[in-house]
């Protein structure tokens, strides 16, 4: 059955859109098939996979409000074989205000998606991981994520306001498994780990406490490599693939593809 | 005139906390009156300054939603006596729903803010800033800020991403000038700036070549100091005030102080 992530935090800049895409082209990069869902306005995820995304392009936004086929908008990634990506413009910015009043709102990303793996799944072309990325917020675009999504992917920025809005994502993510029965959050991975530090060492030990075996035992160090990737238009899975950045991200991408789903 | 500023930017976790409440700590250090609101239901701002902002208790909430007065959530942060701030709590984030049919929403904390500062300004306890800290988005709570507010100050951090939103944010505080005329964006800070990298460099320069005056001499160097102070409840300011970063923040104080409200 294809994994599907819903990669979400609500504290700002803690790398969802980074561990998105890095970890998409590792699981592609050893073959798997994978692709990734933009749902954040800003589209840092399109920017990151070299995918166009200025505003009126096709995008994501026609398949939430207008209810267009997922499939018109998946666009191949340059250099990975087997990973694609729905884009997002700015346009999805308006997606919250003109779904307001339409019936079963959070529900239209499910919709599209599960039509799509169907399609997919029939013409014998499964996907293995469906990776969304989600915008630092926990509005419509995050529901329908969450709504749409099996499992739960948490980055978690080893700093200190990390763990304190984590309590308040694990509460949503309760309320919509009245939705969407077998959402869990089933991975948390520690980024932007910087070992000189007192503080980052603090950070994981108390998200190892708390959140268990969810953690993975990989962190990812911070990198300027990772950092530097995107304004390349690339992954650090090919910007610099010896870094510790990538290595990490392979590591992380090994342990989730072991682990099955259930934790 | 007390001088309002929004500080927003709809990147996650590009500083705009973090230059909240230690610009408003290094303008209360040399004697100025500050007000910090903090309108992101994180509460990291609360938590930076110290001020119990656990859900239930007092906060901004009341004040937009149930239109009780300012003045009733102003409280006084521990060591700087001209420093007040009104905390945030997890309810605000219901605030957005629960305010979707009423007339005027968007203008709520301006009647509030309004309102105080009068007062304030007739008991001869004038303001000399208010300091609005935003949560990463462009919903219902940045629109209270940016029709309450007079200049906005834009964070922007030296990552790749960091320059992808700004032209979307400088679009809203044009439509919003529609209802607060006096709106403009006044500052703009680099955060996080990292010496030995290229990319903090390239971003700075393009940074300072499309926004021109706006950028503040001052960039704020990536600094440990600066992420470990809220783990004790403290601005850099009293935690290190010393460090690179404190400076930092002393200096960007004193170019804001230095040029009035038009740029
Ligand atoms: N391990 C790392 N080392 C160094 N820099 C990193 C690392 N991970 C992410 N970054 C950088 O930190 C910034 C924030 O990361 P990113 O944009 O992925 O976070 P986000 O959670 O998606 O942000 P937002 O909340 O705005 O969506 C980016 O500039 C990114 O390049
Ligand atoms: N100059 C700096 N040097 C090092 N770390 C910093 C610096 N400025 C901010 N930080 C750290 O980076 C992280 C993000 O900063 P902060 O939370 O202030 O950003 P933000 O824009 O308010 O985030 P959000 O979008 O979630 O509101 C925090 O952990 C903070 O401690
Ligand atoms: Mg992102
Ligand atoms: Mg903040």
């Amino acid at each position: 059955q294809t994994r599907v992530f819903v990669v979400a935090n609500q504290k700002g800049g803690v790398g969802k859109t980074t561990t998105a895409v890095n970890l998409a082209a590792a699981l592609a990069g050893s073959g798997a098939r994978v692709l990734v869902v933009d749902l954040d306005p800003q589209g840092n995820a399109s920017t990151a996979l070299g995918i166009e995304h200025s505003e009126g392009l096709p995008n994501v936004y026609d398949v939430l409000v207008d209810g267009e086929p997922l499939a018109d908008f998946v666009y191949p990634v340059p250099r990975f074989p087997t990973l694609f990506a729905v884009p997002a413009t700015i346009d999805l910015s308006g997606a919250e205000l003109e779904l307001a009043s339409v019936v079963a709102r959070e529900a239209r990303l499910k919709r599209a998606l599960d039509v799509f793996l169907n399609e997919q799944e029939t013409a014998g072309e499964r996907f293995d991981y469906v990776l969304i990325d989600c915008p630092p917020s926990l509005g419509l675009l995050t529901m329908n994520a969450l709504v749409a999504g099996r499992e739960v992917l948490v980055p978690i920025q080893c700093e200190y306001y990390a763990l304190e809005g984590v309590e308040t994502l694990f509460r949503i993510v309760d309320l919509v498994r009245e939705l969407n029965r077998s959402l869990e959050v089933t991975t948390v991975l520690l980024t932007m780990y910087d070992a000189r530090t007192r503080l980052s060492a603090q950070v994981a030990e108390n998200a190892r406490e708390s959140l268990g075996r969810t953690v993975l035992r990989t962190a990812v160090p911070r990198s300027v490599r990772i950092s530097e990737a995107p304004s390349f238009g690339q992954t650090v899975m090919t910007w610099d693939p010896g870094s510790p950045g990538a290595l990490s991200y392979l590591e992380a991408a090994r342990e989730i593809a072991l682990r099955d789903a259930t934790v």
